[in-house]
Formats: structure tokens, C-alpha cells, sequence
């Protein structure tokens, strides 16, 4: 454990808390991708499956805390929030997404077992997992401040993720290749965002697309 | 050397 991996691992919890924190106060799931968030579930329930034979108390709570919450989002989308879900503008083709992460899986796993081909798929969907969210903003071409900050927040978690690789490859040259592509593709894939995020919403502005 | 599936992260 290190600075870089906690702030991230925090980051992550404050997205979630900020997610679930603007539906339970606006009764509302308008703006966020119904998509991005069953991908989500799927990416923790394919990565945490080791929940059965490891333990270790920060890694396994925190895997529930993340299974369980995203569960949870769920639930409120499909069932109590579900009026305001506009599945209309929720159109980006999520096949493709897992398609290619099941493609990737199969073909470059640290082993050829199930749990290591589901974990490599994880990461490889995990990667991937905002582009519906990000589909859906620029469609709309606005969010709704809170939404921005919940998107900033997912984004800054695996931004983080990259100097605790480089600090556990310094000082253990612990080194995790398919993490770290994967890792770095998922934070490009922010970049945009966090552009516009940092130019318009932290100086006062509504988060609007050019 | 890989980290052959000793998943240490989130």
C-alpha cells in the first residue's frame, strides 16, 4: 500500500458515494448511463471472484463495499429511479466492449484458469466500462454538475492507480503489464473529460460540450 | 516477470 494506490482507492469510494448521494437526494438517475453501470457490475463480479478463496481485510471490504454499491445503483435504476432512466439517449453498443474484453481475455491471460481469464476480462472491460457515460454526456452535450464530479472522481481512481505502478515497480518491481495498459488506456480515455472538467466546472462554468 | 495472477489490487 502506498499514497497513490489509497487516494485512488479513495477516489473510488467518493464516486460512488457521489452517485449514489445525487440519486437518493434528486430521486433521480436522469444523466447517468444505465449501461456504464451494469458494465461495472459485471467488471467487479468477474474481478472479485477470489473473494471465495482469499481474504485480507482492506481488499476484501472494500471488493464488497464495490460489488454491493454497485448492485445497489442498480436496484435504484431499475426499480425506484427507473421513470427517469431515458434508455433513448442510453444507446452506445456495450457488445462491442465486451466482446473485445472477452477476445482479449482469452487470447493474453497470466493463465489459461477461468478465474484469470474472467479477472483479465475485467480489466480489460473495466477500461472501457465509462465510454456509454461518455457517449451519453457528449449526445447531450451537458451534465449536470454533480454527474461531472461523479465522472471526475471514477477517472481520478485509475489516473491514481499509475504512479502507485510506477512506486511498486521502484521499490518491489512489482509489475502488473496487462494492469497497467489497461490502466493507462482507461485514463486516456478520460483525458477529454477531464480537460473540459477542469477548464469549465472547477472555475464556476456549467459542464457544456463545444 | 509477470505478476502471474497474484492480484493485489482493486
Amino acid at each position: 500500500m502506498n499514497i497513490f494506490r489509497l487516494a485512488g482507492d479513495l477516489f473510488h469510494l467518493i464516486s460512488i458515494f457521489i452517485l449514489i448521494h445525487k440519486m437518493t437526494t434528486s430521486k433521480s438517475c436522469s444523466g447517468i448511463s444505465f449501461k456504464s453501470q451494469a458494465l461495472y457490475l459485471l467488471v467487479y463480479v468477474t474481478r472479485y471472484l477470489d473473494l471465495f478463496w482469499t481474504f485480507a481485510l482492506y481488499n476484501s471490504t472494500m471488493k464488497i463495499i464495490f460489488i454491493g454499491s454497485s448492485a445497489y445503483v442498480l436496484h435504484l435504476m431499475t426499480g425506484p429511479f427507473k421513470p427517469t432512466h431515458d434508455p433513448n439517449i442510453d444507446t452506445f453498443k456495450v457488445r462491442y466492449l465486451i466482446g473485445g474484453a472477452a477476445i482479449l481475455a482469452l487470447l493474453f491471460p497470466y493463465k489459461w484458469t477461468p478465474a484469470e481469464v474472467l479477472w483479465t476480462f475485467s480489466i480489460w472491460l473495466e477500461s472501457v466500462a465509462i465510454l456509454p457515460q461518455l457517449f451519453m454526456v457528449q449526445r447531450t452535450g451537458a451534465a449536470e454538475t454533480i454527474t461531472t464530479h461523479y465522472i471526475f472522481a471514477l477517472g481520478a481512481y485509475r489516473a491514481l492507480y499509475i504512479p502507485n505502478w510506477i512506486y511498486r515497480y521502484l521499490t518491489s518491481t512489482f509489475w502488473d503489464p496487462l494492469s497497467i495498459i489497461a490502466g493507462v488506456i482507461q485514463t486516456v480515455l478520460y483525458s477529454d473529460f477531464f480537460y473540459i472538467y477542469y477548464t469549465k466546472v472547477l472555475q464556476g462554468r456549467k459542464f457544456e460540450l463545444p | 516477470e509477470g505478476n502471474e495472477g497474484n492480484h493485489d489490487e482493486l
